[in-house]
């Protein structure tokens, strides 16, 4: 994340061991540490075991744990929006990861950033009609906060009625943290349904 | 003059594992003559079902289950492993072949007819059944006395490991079976943590076959290597010959404007990362020193500064331009869609889709409604008359927004979308135009963040 703040974010998980096939991949929850030592506590490292495909042109996979992650105050749940909501424009989100700062802060530590929600017709100024229905903007800020390589996957969370909403996904866009130019996520209320049905089937 | 080992069914290098780890077989019994003594022993017991026999520890051990009780598992057994080629002269042959460069079987070592001969074979020897051996180091390898008396005993010509299997490339998909390192060190095994701890666990690199202890290459080095049993030193290359150029490189799917899979055939001309950041030369150490150089990964076509994906990672990358950040993805090559063509349309949500296309957007076949495997359905023709649930032809029955699917015959593929798209005409209403409320429960509460993260900076 670049221009932001070591944070806690207790519902953002770290993917590890990309570089193996997926029977390698793990999830890493519950540290604020970019390489948390082992023993930490408060770490859970959990194999994923199986990754389901979106929608197509969703960019998204659901995977399954291997077993279940232990909710504490390191690791909380964060709630699905409603199947098509969509987020106010204004709205105050923030997004999380551990990926690039650019600089920007310390990068052995979780990073956030506050970001708000802009309209798609307002973010389709700047991007010139090329924003999607399934996805969703966060103004362009003066100074260049955004997230950045190694922050994809990660979630843009809203406080919407005092609770913390998982209404977007980060993508890679053209440029991090761009001053002044409008951030791209993916709409997640375009895809409650899917993930409740994939849980479900 | 039957024997007790009729009762059972032999299964060379493999053992029976209880999934439940709780549950302990009995113990070895040592000093047991053979596997018919085990097999005595076990079918005299009510309770006992197979056995484990371990020819080189002549050790027994009863087990009171088989591969088809629940919660076992038949694998190969890691104490087992023979190499099908020959190192050195081919003293420590252990393989199977059993028949001379002439054609001729061999006689068994145990027979002296038709030819009579000095051998007497025993558990240390190796000199089993009538396998191809060298018990008198014969520098031109494994030989045997053969059946036919005319003729004694021939060489059964079987080849070196060196020149058994060659290395395409980087060697990433090299199988053979070498097992010696470029200074003749021997490998480690790669399922054993010492004498060198590492990360590469075979179970975890299955498309990598990192069999026993032979040369591998599962991390895009530049050659096939392997961890080495001399503690001093912790890895080393293996000397693998080259394929010459008639051995058909393996054709790389190749393209050009997205990529597939992990991108290691993209040959695109996309420079930069994904977020923009111009990329270095692949023949330049500046910024970035490194070890993938255009010359030591010849048919990985590390041109100028284009995305590529030498080593295996999860897509095309480089090394960027920017000191402080050394390599990035570059994930704004779009990926190919990899979907079959859409063989229909459909409006809305496709509710009332009656077409009769059952294939998945991957091309699986679809489920019947109406059946139970390999899926139980949720929906069923009679739980959802409306559907039109008919054969295995896709429908929308939970008016999924993304469209018509169907429970697939994949087993590990419940269901899926399919081969369709959005008819052209079609219109369907905004989501952005008519925002509805938002009612919440439980979930997304966090301790307040800066009395725990005060705490944790002091």
């Amino acid at each position: 994340v670049v221009g932001g703040q070591p944070g806690n974010s207790p519902w953002t998980v770290s993917l590890r061991n990309r570089h193996v096939p997926l029977t390698g991949y793990e999830v890493w929850l519950g540290t604020l540490f970019q390489n948390p030592q082992p023993g930490e506590p408060g770490l859970q490292q959990v194999p994923v075991v199986k990754m389901v495909c979106g929608p197509s042109g969703s960019q998204l996979v659901l995977l399954k744990l291997e077993r279940p992650v232990t909710l504490n105050q390191r690791v909380a749940l964060i709630c699905l929006p409603p199947e098509g909501y969509v987020v106010p424009p204004g709205t105050k989100c923030e997004i999380a990861g551990w990926g690039e700062t650019k600089g920007t802060g310390n990068n052995k530590v979780l990073n956030m950033a506050s970001l708000s929600v802009i309209s798609n017709q307002e973010c389709n100024i700047k991007h010139r009609g090329r924003v999607r229905e399934s996805e969703m903007c966060t103004e362009g800020l003066l100074a260049p906060v955004g997230a950045c390589e190694g922050d994809y996957g990660g979630p843009l969370a809203c406080f919407t009625h005092d609770c913390w909403v998982l209404e977007g996904i980060i993508i890679p866009n053209r440029v991090c943290a761009r001053p002044r130019w409008p951030a791209i996520f993916i709409r997640v209320s375009v895809f409650t349904n899917w993930i409740h049905k994939v849980m479900r089937l | 003059q039957r024997s007790p080992l009729n009762d059972f069914q032999v299964l060379r290098g493999t053992e029976l594992q209880h999934l439940l780890h709780k549950v302990e077989p009995s113990p070895w019994q040592e000093d047991t003559a053979d596997a018919e003594e085990c097999a005595r022993r076990c079918g005299s017991l009510l309770d006992c079902r197979a056995f484990h026999y371990n020819v080189s520890s002549r050790s027994c051990q009863l087990l009171p289950w088989t591969q088809h009780s629940p919660q076992t598992r038949l694998q190969r057994s890691g104490g087992y492993y023979v190499r099908a080629c020959i190192m050195d002269n081919g003293v420590q042959y252990r393989g199977t072949v059993a028949v001379t460069t002439g054609g001729l079987p061999c006689q068994h070592w145990s027979h002296k007819f038709p030819n009579d001969h000095k051998y007497t074979p025993t558990p240390r020897n190796g000199l089993e059944e009538n396998f191809c051996r060298n018990p008198d180091k014969d520098p031109r390898g494994p030989w045997c006395y053969t059946t036919n008396s005319a003729v004694r005993f021939q060489s059964c010509g079987i080849k070196s490991c060196r020149d058994a299997a060659c290395m395409r490339c980087n060697g990433e998909d090299y199988r053979g079976a070498v097992d010696r390192t470029e200074s003749g060190r021997e490998c480690q095994r790669w399922d054993l943590q010492h004498p060198h701890p590492h990360p590469f666990e075979p179970g975890k690199f299955l498309d990598k076959h990192l069999d026993d202890n032979y040369c591998r290459n599962p991390d895009g080095s530049e050659r096939p290597w392997c961890y080495t049993t001399d503690p001093k030193l912790e890895r080393e290359f293996c000397n693998i010959p080259r394929c010459g150029p008639e051995a058909q490189p393996r054709h790389e799917a190749t393209t050009l404007s997205c990529f597939r899979g992990k991108g290691e055939g993209y040959r695109g001309t996309a420079n930069t990362t994904a977020a923009g950041v111009p990329c270095q030369r692949w023949d330049a150490q500046y910024p970035h020193q490194h070890r993938f150089t255009p010359e030591k990964y010849a048919c990985k076509d590390l041109r100028e500064n284009f995305c590529r994906n030498p080593d295996g990672s999860e897509a095309p990358w480089c090394f960027t331009t920017r000191p402080g950040m050394r390599m990035a993805f570059c994930y704004q090559i779009r990926r190919c869609q990899d979907n079959v063509q859409p063989e229909d349309c459909y409006y809305g949500t496709g509710e009332q889709y009656r077409g009769s296309v059952s294939k998945t957007r991957k091309g699986v076949p679809c489920q019947h409604w109406s059946t139970t495997t390999p899926h139980k359905p949720q929906f069923t023709p009679t739980s959802a008359p409306r559907a039109q649930l008919a054969e295995n032809f896709c429908r929308n029955p939970d008016g999924d927004s993304h469209g018509p699917w169907c429970y697939t015959t994949d087993p590990y593929t419940p269901f899926d979308y399919c081969a369709l798209k959005r008819c052209d005409d079609d219109r369907p209403p905004s989501i952005l135009e008519h925002p509805d409320q938002v009612l919440f429960e439980k979930c997304g509460k966090r301790v307040a963040r800066e009395n725990q993260w005060q705490s944790k900076l002091r």
